[in-house]
């Protein structure tokens, strides 16, 4: 991916990151549609003999041998018997019954993860430069579990059963299945024993924001990852007939109409259909919209496939317009006519002038690339939002990182719109979503790993997100594109990934598997359904008191019950232990909540380390009013001994 | 709703159960399921990430695969979507 490597300071820290032989020995796992194995991002010029500790394989299929693997992507298998049980044998003329990516979402996501630097990377020159994976010397091996007709878990759950095998070093996973208890959740097993294993588990936490209690990925033992916006935008605005011009964004490369004002019609009104507005397969009369601009809303079908159907009607040209669900987030597109993209409120600017003047006309001028951009990182509308709807004492998601416009490497078998009718081929495509973000974590993860190779999963996420930034450089606070406001931790979790401060976190919060053991028995978890995540007879001792509050989780998310308490005030312990990761140093607390209901106090306040890996525990104690539901208030603790700041976000929300 | 209706399970064995006279648990899960239906088969048999297996099954049959010895859990598979 291009620009993302600036964004995040890898170019600028350059010499703080590993030696390239010990990333190399880093093996990232990708579960995803699997990989086209000719991208110039998995080129392994430079690199050495595959890990000796590599188990894996590159499997044989369709069009796929072994011959595909190199010392860059090491390993490559896939799963269907899942699939192909619910829907009966591939279509080998329509899909792959191999590793190969025929859908270009697993190519997209490994080479973000761990891709070679390629230079010259575009898409139709858009987002050109250098594009890069986040740790360019790690080992990619991709695990296809998606395919046409979806990812089943038994598929799904045979992959990380390998991959563990495999002994690769950090598994990311871009997918999700809603919200079910952990013990029914493939993803959510398949990551305790991963993590158990010492394997990160990064996963996207969904795109069914901005609603709350939309995440997907939820469980502790896996690091769940939002999407954000780069400083990077891709404008091409619609010149009205009035003389506005309305901002929009587009990656539409081909003839367009300059300065040639052409006629412009709102979908709905060039319809029969009751969603005529939306652009839907077959609903446009041709007779109203040839030649013209058409105005489609967005929404039910894919953007681009929108633009196809204008497109198959006669139109000129389309412009998309956001409705209530996405605001004013700009998502670009390589749409197959000249289109563009805008918000509601330019939306609904544009309407206006289309049901006012009985001879609407606009042209659409393309700008290309522009970087810059400010405010940003921004958290992007569809990124999945908190509270934890399974766990509500763990505030998700974790961290967010760059999930909006992402180039990295496609398929070669279709086109960047992914539709059947685009013919068009390219190396790399720029799509959006926390599928996007999770790898970028994924790669920065393995980065880590091969500067502290002994620290746990826990540890390495603990690292991203203490040292995760919640303001811009100017003291603002990021920003929700969905509400135009600050973000809270339901949105950004610790906030944005800085991968050179995670590499020297100070202090970490550290997790093990006796820990999450402990966690299922404070959810009161049978033990059968212990068993079910756990892999074991575990039986919780009766005699002991398991809380969730007391998981050493790097954040805090204090669910309150409106009606918890008679008196009116309501008392909650947490209880943290930090472990010192860096010089010996005395770390002093402070505690920053704007909240007139919750009083905060922590005990001690502050905690001396005098050796590596020596361990301290504090306490906290949250004292809250009865306040009306759906209240809620946001604010941080900090551990510092002056260099190094251990933040951690804190989420509290009355139900 | 057919009774006959096949779908995915996943099914976590307590691999501590395992019978003394099978010296290996794929054995042993074949075993398990070939008692209750005698056309199901393994899908896959999972080592690392959990202690079981998949296979097709009419309810009936899960339910009845639940009520065996050594088996923890027989749920339905999920299905997943990228992101």
């Amino acid at each position: 991916t291009t620009r993302t490597p600036e964004f995040l300071g890898l170019e600028k820290s350059a010499d703080l990151f590993p030696e390239s032989d010990s990333v190399s020995e880093v093996i990232v796992g990708v579960l995803d549609t699997g990989v086209w194995p000719e991208s110039k991002s998995f080129d392994h010029t430079g690199l050495g003999p595959v890990p000796s500790n590599w188990r894996g394989e590159c499997e044989f299929g369709t069009n796929f041998s072994s011959s595909n693997c190199n010392r860059k992507l090491i390993g490559a298998r896939y799963f269907s018997r899942g699939y192909e049980a619910v829907l009966g044998p591939i279509d080998e003329s329509t899909e792959s019954k191999s590793p190969r990516d025929d859908d270009g979402h697993g190519t997209h996501t490994a080479s973000t993860a761990a891709g070679s630097a390629v230079s010259g990377a575009s898409l139709f020159g858009y987002a050109s430069g250098k594009a890069r994976g986040m740790a360019t010397r790690a080992r990619v091996a991709v695990y296809k579990v998606c395919w046409i007709g979806g990812c089943f878990s038994s598929d799904i759950l045979a992959a990380i059963d390998k991959a563990i095998g495999d002994n690769v070093n950090v598994l990311s996973m871009s997918l999700g299945g809603g919200t079910s208890d952990y013990y029914r959740d493939s993803v959510a097993i398949g990551a305790f024993a991963a993590a158990e294993k010492g394997i990160l588990v990064s996963c996207s936490a969904g795109n069914a924001g901005p609603s709350p209690y939309s995440l997907s990925n939820v469980a502790p033992w896996i690091t769940t990852v939002g999407a954000g916006t780069l400083d990077r935008d891709f404008p091409a605005y619609v010149s009205l007939g009035n003389g506005l011009n309305i901002s929009g964004v587009s990656l539409y490369r081909g003839d367009a109409f300059p300065n040639k004002m052409l006629p412009f019609v709102y979908a709905g009104n060039a319809s029969n259909a009751t969603n005529g507005n939306l652009c839907m397969i077959d609903t446009l009369i041709p007779e109203k919209v040839s030649g013209k601009i058409v105005l489609c809303d967005r929404g039910v079908s894919a953007r681009v496939q929108k633009g196809a159907v204008v497109k198959a009607a006669g139109g000129a040209g389309m412009v998309l317009a956001n409705t209530a669900a996405n605001g004013e987030e700009l998502v670009a597109d390589a749409h197959l006519l000249p289109a563009t993209a805008v918000g509601q409120k330019s939306g609904d600017v544009i309407k206006s002038y289309l049901f006012s003047d009985p001879n609407p006309t606009a042209t659409i001028l393309f700008e290309g690339t522009k970087v810059g951009i400010e405010p940003s990182p921004v958290v992007a509308a569809f990124s999945s939002r908190g509270p934890n709807s399974i766990t509500p004492e763990i505030l998700k998601p974790d961290v967010i990182a760059p999930g909006v416009n992402i180039i990295a490497g496609w398929s070669g078998s279709l086109g960047p719109t992914g539709l059947s009718t685009d013919m068009r081929r390219v190396g790399f495509n720029i799509i959006s979503g926390t599928s996007m973000s999770c790898p970028h974590v994924s790669g920065l993860a393995a980065l880590l790993k091969a500067a502290h190779p002994q620290w746990s999963p826990a540890a390495l996420r603990s690292a991203l997100m203490t040292t995760a930034y919640t303001q811009y450089k100017n003291g603002q606070s990021i920003q929700d594109v969905a509400s135009g406001r600050p973000s809270t931790p339901f949105d950004h979790g610790a906030g944005h990934v800085d991968p050179a401060a995670a590499l020297n976190p100070g202090l970490v919060y550290d997790l093990d598997v006796a820990d999450y053991l402990g966690f299922l028995c404070a959810l009161n978890y049978t033990s059968a359904q212990i068993n079910m995540v756990a892999r074991r007879n575990f039986t919780c001792d009766p005699a002991k008191k398991y809380s969730l509050t007391d998981l050493n989780y790097p954040s805090f998310s204090v669910p309150l019950q409106t009606a918890q308490s008679d008196s009116g005030s309501t008392v909650l312990k947490y209880s943290r232990t930090l472990t010192n990761v860096g010089s010996p140093g005395t770390y002093k607390v402070s505690v920053n909540l704007k909240s007139e209901a919750v009083k905060v106090s922590v005990e001690p306040k502050s905690l001396s380390f005098s050796e590596l890996n020596e361990k301290k525990s504090y306490t906290v104690t949250f004292t809250a009013n009865l306040m009306p539901s759906n209240t809620v208030s946001f604010g941080h603790i900090e551990w510092s001994e002056g260099t190094h700041v251990v933040r951690s976000p804190i989420a509290i929300s009355w139900t | 709703s057919s009774p006959e209706k096949k779908r995915t399970y996943i099914v976590h064995m307590a691999k501590s159960q395992m019978p003394a006279s099978f010296d290996d648990h794929t054995r042993w899960y074949d075993s398990s399921l070939k008692s209750v239906s005698d056309s199901a088969e393994l899908l896959y048999t999972y080592t690392n990430a959990i202690h079981g297996f998949s296979t097709r099954l009419t309810p009936e049959e899960a339910e009845l695969l639940g009520n065996l010895p050594g088996i923890v859990s027989v749920l339905p598979e999920l299905k997943y979507e990228l992101h």
